[in-house]
C-alpha cells in the first residue's frame, strides 16, 4: 500500500523539488516504484527529470480539471522505477478555475487513492504558496514531509504553514501527520546554518529527520542536466545524503 | 515624481525581499525618500524591517479590499528615509476573494497613485507566484526589477516571467518597462553561477544590471536582528553591492 508525502512549504527556494526529484529517484534505485506528482506550475520537478514541459499536450492540470485520465497523464522517466504526473505552466490557470468549483480541494485526492496501490511511494512537489494546489497536495498526502533551509527566513513561515496543515487535517484530511522536517542547505562553517538548525529542533524535536541535507554544488548542477544527483555525480556529498533519506524514511516507516 | 518598480520573480527564493529590503534602505541613506510596499502574505520585508507583523492590526490587505485609508496603513521604520505599507498573514485570503471582485487587477495601482509623488521611490516586494498580487504589483510599477539566482532553475522560469510582464502591459499598463536583471547570489568559484550570467547576458544584453550581489553571508543574518545589512554590517559585501546597485539605479534615471 502506497505511501503518499507532499512535500511542502510556502517559502521560496527551500529545497522542495531538489528533495522531490532525489528523495524520488534515491527510492527508485533501491527498487521502490516511485510516483513523483508536480503540482507546481513552474514544472521544475517536471523537467528536472527531462521532461519537455513546453511540448506537452496534458498534464497534472487535466486531472485536476477531470478532463484526463491517469493512464493518459502519468509517463515513465529514464530512471529506475520512477514515473511522473508532470506539470507545466497551465496549472496557473487551476488555482482560479476550482476557486468556485464543486470539491476543489479533494480533486487531486480523488485521483491519487485510485492508484495508491500501485506504487510504494507518492511524493507531491508543492509550489511555493498555501493556495488551493498546495491543499490538494495535502489533501491527497498520508503525511508532509517540510524542507527547511538552514536560513532565518525559513524559520519563521513554520507556524503558519503548521496551522495550514492542522486546518486541512480538520476540514479535509483527518490523517494527515507530520513525515518529519528536513534541513536544507545546512552549511556548518556558518553561524545562522547552526543557530537555525539549533531552533528547529528545539520546536520539532524527533520529528526532524537526523538526515542533514549539506549545502553542495552537484545539487545544483544536477538539474541543468535534467537527471537526479545520483545519477549526476553519485559520490556526491548530495547524493549520500539523499540515499541516507531515502534510507531513513524506509526504517522509520517498516512497520506500517 | 516618485518611481515605482515592482521586484518580482515567481521562483521561489531568488532574492526578491533582500533586495527590497537592502536596495530600499541604500537608497534611504542616499537621502532619498523611499517606501517599501509588502504584498507577500509572507510578510519578510516587513519582519526583515523590524515591524512586528503577528501584531498588526491593519494592513496593506485593508488597502487592497479597500477597508482603510493609506495613512492608516503607513507606518515609519527606524530607518533613514524608510517608511514600509506592512503585509500580514491575512493577505493569502486576497487572492481568493479578489477573484470576482470590479477592479480586481488595479486595486493597489489607485492606492499608490496618489502618493505617488510624495516619495523618490516606491519599491513593491511580491510573492514567489504570478497570481493577483503580484500582477497587482506590476499594474501599479512603472518597472520591473527582476532579481535572478545564479542557478540553473531560475533561468528556466524567466520566459513565463516575461510572458506575464507582457500580458499585464497589453492588458492594464501599457508603460511597464523592465527596469533591470539583477543577478544575485552569485559565487566566482562555481561553474555553474558563471555560466547562468553568461546565459542572462546573451538573453538581456544590457538590461541587467552591471551590479552583482554576491553570495555573502552579512545578508542572511541581517534578517535575524530585523535590519537592512547596512545597518547591521556596512563593510560587509552584501552592504557594498546593495550600495553600488542604488547607485547605478540612480545614474540611470537621471534624465528621467
Ligand atoms: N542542498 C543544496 N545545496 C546546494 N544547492 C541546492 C541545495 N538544495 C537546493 N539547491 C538549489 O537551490 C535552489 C532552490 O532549490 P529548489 O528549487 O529545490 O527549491 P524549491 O523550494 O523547490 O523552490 P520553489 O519555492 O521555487 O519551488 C535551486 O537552484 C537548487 O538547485
Ligand atoms: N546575496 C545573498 N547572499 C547570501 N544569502 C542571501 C543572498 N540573498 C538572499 N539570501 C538569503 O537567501 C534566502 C532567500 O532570499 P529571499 O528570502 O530574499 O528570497 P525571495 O525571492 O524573497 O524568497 P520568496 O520567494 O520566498 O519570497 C534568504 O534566507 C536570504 O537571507
Ligand atoms: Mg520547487
Ligand atoms: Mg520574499
Amino acid at each position: 500500500m502506497g505511501r503518499i508525502i507532499s512535500i511542502a512549504n510556502q517559502k521560496g527556494g527551500v529545497g522542495k523539488t531538489t528533495t522531490a526529484i532525489n528523495l524520488a529517484a534515491s527510492l527508485g534505485v533501491m527498487e521502490f516504484s516511485v510516483l513523483l506528482v508536480d503540482i507546481d506550475p513552474q514544472s521544475n520537478s517536471s523537467s528536472g527529470l527531462g521532461i519537455d514541459v513546453r511540448n506537452l499536450d496534458i498534464t497534472v492540470y487535466n486531472l485536476i480539471a477531470e478532463e484526463a485520465s491517469f493512464d493518459e497523464v502519468v509517463q515513465k522517466t529514464n530512471y529506475p522505477n520512477l514515473s511522473i504526473l508532470p506539470s507545466s505552466i497551465n496549472l496557473v490557470g487551476a488555482e482560479i478555475e476550482l476557486v468556485n468549483q464543486e470539491n476543489r480541494e479533494i480533486r487531486l485526492k480523488k485521483v491519487l487513492d485510485t492508484v495508491k496501490d500501485k506504487y510504494s511511494f507518492i511524493l507531491i512537489d508543492s509550489p511555493p504558496s498555501l493556495g488551493l494546489l498546495t491543499v490538494n497536495g495535502l489533501t491527497a498526502a498520508d503525511t508532509v514531509l517540510i524542507p527547511v533551509q538552514c536560513e532565518y527566513y525559513a524559520l519563521e513561515g513554520l507556524g503558519q504553514l503548521l496551522r495550514t496543515i492542522e486546518l486541512v487535517k480538520y476540514n479535509f484530511n483527518q490523517h494527515l501527520d507530520i513525515e518529519g522536517v528536513l534541513m536544507t542547505m545546512y552549511d556548518s562553517r556558518l553561524r545562522i546554518s547552526n543557530s537555525v538548525i539549533e531552533d528547529v529542533r528545539k520546536h520539532f524535536n524527533e520529528k526532524v529527520f537526523k538526515t542533514v541535507i549539506a549545502r553542495n554544488v552537484r545539487l545544483a548542477e544536477a538539474p541543468s542536466y535534467n537527471m537526479p544527483v545520483i545519477e549526476y555525480d553519485a559520490t556526491s556529498t548530495g547524493a549520500q545524503n539523499y540515499l541516507a533519506l531515502a534510507n531513513e524514511l524506509i526504517q522509520k516507516n517498516k512497520n506500517i
